[in-house]
């Protein structure tokens, strides 16, 4: 495994877990969508699949376990927890995500490695991730506030899309038959709107003043 | 025949 793959999962581990500790620590979820959170469990719960069929490593069914369960936990306390659903900001939190998951689906029955349930699957999933983050977008737009996504939140995301990409390219040149179309076609998708996220982002903290995006 | 390369990214 090389470096930049490492530190990719190490960046989207951290992001996970710190938006969770911040949720169970404030008891407050205020500025999160929980439809990018549901929809981030969808795309974890339909990729790893695998987990019951194909042993790559320890480190890959461990971190996949935590990846699983630190979503499902966000999700839970989100819609469960009796102090922090109070905080979440449903009125504004209104895209409706299930337009998201039909068109994937459809996709990833047309574009797939092969016709079988599993690898329909791990296309949607990927397609999935590529969008997920559109209602947390939609919603900062609508509050327009960003005290409560720290920025801690934001850099991790974003510098595990920059990693994951560096990895693609190492292992194109330093590996054998590694070719995955699907992930970097829908890996890129989800970099360019995650970099929409970010140019606004860092725009609004280099000028001091609440987050302003395109309507 | 063509090799496939395993889903061993998370």
């Amino acid at each position: 495994m090389n470096m930049f793959r490492f530190l990719g999962d190490m960046t989207h581990l951290f992001s996970v877990l710190v938006l969770l500790l911040k949720i169970h620590t404030i008891k407050s979820c205020a500025g999160i969508s929980l439809k990018t959170q549901e929809l981030y469990a969808i795309v974890f719960a339909t990729r790893y699949l695998d987990l019951f069929t194909d042993y790559i490593s320890l480190y890959n069914t461990v971190m996949k376990l935590v990846y699983l369960g630190s979503s499902l936990s966000i999700v839970w306390y989100m819609r469960r927890h009796k102090l922090v659903r109070r905080s979440y900001d449903k009125d504004q939190d209104t895209f409706r995500h299930h337009f998201l998951i039909l068109p994937c689906l459809i996709l990833a029955l047309l574009i797939n490695e092969k016709f079988t349930f599993m690898e329909v699957m791990w296309a949607f999933s990927l397609y999935l991730e590529a969008v997920a983050i559109l209602p947390q977008l939609v919603l900062l737009q609508r509050t327009r506030n960003i005290d409560n996504l720290t920025g801690q939140y934001v850099f991790l995301l974003g510098a595990y899309r920059s990693f994951y990409i560096l990895n693609w390219i190492y292992r194109y040149f330093t590996e054998v038959h590694y070719v995955h179309w699907i992930t970097w076609i829908s890996g890129l998708v989800q970099t360019l709107l995650y970099g929409d996220f970010f140019y606004y982002y860092f725009h609004s903290w280099k000028n001091n003043e609440k987050l302003q995006l395109p309507a | 025949k063509e090799q496939k390369h395993p889903k061993d990214e998370l």
